[in-house]
């Protein structure tokens, strides 16, 4: 593990005194490798890096009786500092019902995220909406339908062909229904699809959510970071949901999301069944990233 | 850095950053820039580079011949792979393109977990006029593969196509589920299913590597169906596992409709990957 590589590193040293340059470099390169086998973006990672080196160049690590404890504190604190100093729940509006756009590309689990989100407000009292703004996929309304039904939401679908219609309709049959929440349930899309992304821009000056979630698959690698740049620059992300943590993935793709839109992640997803939604825990990821 | 015999530091770094952008790996960035180096000098950099790619790339031994044993039919491919990796949709775009050819196809819908799974495939099983067998939600996925396998047997099929439910590697019980559906199909057809196809996500960083490794120890994978190439991921990955299991990737996807799926094309690749 890193924190083994590392203190291996700084045992070889301890006999000096205190450590050089050299070695904090030595030892922030480890960090580099170890952020890149974790999936963690390459510009991203070398960022990371670079303020780690910075703060253990300072008085901290250099002058300290135990330099290979305090570096790797500097690289835990710094890591979930990144990932979210403090948790951020679901923020509700002032005025119900609170709209939630999930969006994010092919495959990653927003549809079973919708319905895992619904369930999950359900449980605490409220009344929810799952709304299908997927009118592309094969069966997309028909999965939707069946998840809200064992979540225990309103279903909420038109024949309509325009999303934004679709979503603004959905937004106010929530006011109609006194809901609490409103969740819109988008296709996947790619960042680079200029049609489909100007689509969810649209949607979202129709349908005014409070909410917009990216659902990124924690799988995935060096891409995260610009997906995570496209999908807030087009849309101003609030937050993001990290889904598939029930896999052995590192889980870069979290810290990528979070150092180039500032999104906060929100929730993750840990299995397939509706429960399998957990609130995020920053230094949990911290030491699953760092391995 | 074409025409270039050696490469200066900076050249290099610049060369490792671009392999790590593209999920090729910290361990196996290492050994690309290793043949760059020591690569036959009469090569410059750049095509000792691509020439080490395609190597890493082309299949180490022949497909198992897609037809059944003394070329029975019908031909059984069993689909696997992550959850969301693309795999109902490939087998749609597969269907597809072997009733293009004249072909008569057969469709399994063994994913019995996921919500409307069966009803998703039906979609792509009437886009490609094939047959469709499925089940109640909730029915054992070897039962299905079973009856279908029959089916096929009984009606002439050429190919069947198995669609299974994502699953992710590292849960055993699922893993196990999905040998028993390999199990179940053999003994309804010795020697099926013919082909395994492990489909997964091109923006899959380093997990892509332990997903090939374990799927494959469940049940023989023959190729990869790398999915979702019209994004920006490289799929960088694919030379990993390659390199160390000698899965070859046999199909791209490149969109969402029926006709977005290409033979895969190593030099191709490579070139998308260098950019
Ligand atoms: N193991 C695991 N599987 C998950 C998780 N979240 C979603 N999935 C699975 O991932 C697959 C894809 O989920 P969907 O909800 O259909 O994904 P999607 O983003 O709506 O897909 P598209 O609408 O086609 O873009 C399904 O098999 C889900 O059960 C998770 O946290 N863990
Ligand atoms: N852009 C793009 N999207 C793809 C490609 N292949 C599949 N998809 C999309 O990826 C999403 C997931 O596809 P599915 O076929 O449902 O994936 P799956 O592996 O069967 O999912 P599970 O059964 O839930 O594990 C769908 O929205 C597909 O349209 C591709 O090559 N390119
Ligand atoms: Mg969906
Ligand atoms: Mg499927």
């Amino acid at each position: 593990s890193l924190t083994d590589k590392l203190s291996s590193l700084f045992k070889n040293l301890t006999g000096q005194g205190k450590l050089s340059e050299a070695n904090v470099r030595e030892a922030a390169a480890q960090v580099r490798l170890a952020l890149l086998e974790a999936d963690v973006n390459l510009q991203v990672a070398e960022d990371f890096v670079a303020r780690v080196q910075e703060r253990a160049l300072g008085a901290e690590v250099l002058s300290s009786i135990t330099p290979g404890h305090q570096f790797v504190k500097i690289v835990h604190e710094q890591l979930r500092e990144t990932l979210g100093g403090k948790r951020e729940a679901l923020r509700f509006a002032s005025q119900p019902p609170t709209v939630v756009m999930v969006c994010g590309l092919q495959g990653s689990g927003k549809t079973t995220t919708c319905a895992k989100l619904g369930a999950l407000l359900k449980r605490s009292g409220k009344r929810v909406i799952l709304a299908a703004a997927d009118i592309y996929r094969p069966a997309a309304a028909e999965q939707l339908e069946i998840l809200s039904q064992q979540a225990g939401c309103i279903f909420y679908k038109s024949d309509s062909t325009d999303v934004a219609a679709i979503c603004a309709g959905a937004a106010e049959a929530g006011v109609r229904k006194l809901a609490d929440a409103v969740i819109l349930d988008t296709a996947g899309r790619l960042h680079v699809d200029a049609e489909m992304m100007e689509e969810l821009v649209r949607t979202k000056a129709a349908a005014r959510p409070h909410e917009i979630l990216l659902v990124l698959d924690s799988m995935t690698g060096q891409d995260a970071a610009l997906v995570a740049a496209e999908f807030n620059s087009k849309l101003g992300l609030t937050g993001a949901i990290l889904t598939k943590l029930d896999s052995d993935a590192r889980g870069g793709a979290a810290l990528s999301l979070r150092a180039v839109s500032g999104a906060a992640i929100k929730y993750v997803g840990t299995g397939e069944k509706l429960a399998d939604l957990e609130e995020f825990h920053p230094e949990r990821m911290a030491s699953r990233i760092l391995g | 850095l074409s025409g270039k015999r050696s490469l200066s530091a900076g050249e290099l770094d610049r060369l490792e950053g671009l392999l790590l952008s593209a999920d090729v790996g910290v361990e196996g960035t290492r050994r690309l820039l290793q043949a760059v180096r020591q690569g036959p000098s009469e090569l410059d950099a750049l095509e000792r580079l691509k020439a080490e790619m395609l190597a890493i790339l082309a299949p180490k031994s022949d497909y198992r011949p897609p037809g059944g044993e003394n070329g029975g039919k019908p031909a059984v491919w069993l689909i696997l792979g992550v959850n969301g990796s693309g795999k109902t949709t490939s087998a749609g775009k597969l269907g597809s393109r072997l009733a293009g050819r004249g072909l008569k196809v057969m469709m399994a819908a063994a994913d019995t977990y996921r919500a409307a799974a069966g009803e998703q495939l039906a979609v792509w099983a009437d886009r490609a006029g094939a047959e469709l067998v499925a089940s109640k939600p909730g029915a054992d996925p070897a039962a299905v593969a079973y009856d279908a396998v029959a089916a096929a047997q009984a009606r002439g099929t050429d190919v069947l196509l198995v669609d299974t439910a994502g699953r992710l590697h590292n849960k055993k019980h699922l893993q196990d589920e999905l040998r028993k559906i390999h199990a179940t199909i053999g003994k309804r057809m010795p020697g099926a299913p013919h082909l395994g196809l492990l489909v997964m996500d091109a923006a899959t960083g380093q997990s892509g590597l332990a997903q090939a490794r374990l799927f494959s120890q469940a049940v023989p994978v023959d190729g990869i169906v790398l999915t979702k190439l019209d994004g920006t991921a490289k799929g960088g990955i694919v030379l990993a596992i390659a390199q160390e299991l000698g899965i070859p990737v046999a199909w791209a996807g490149t969109g969402e409709g029926a006709g977005d799926l290409q033979e895969f094309d190593a030099e191709e690749f490579v070139e998308g990957l260098l950019g």
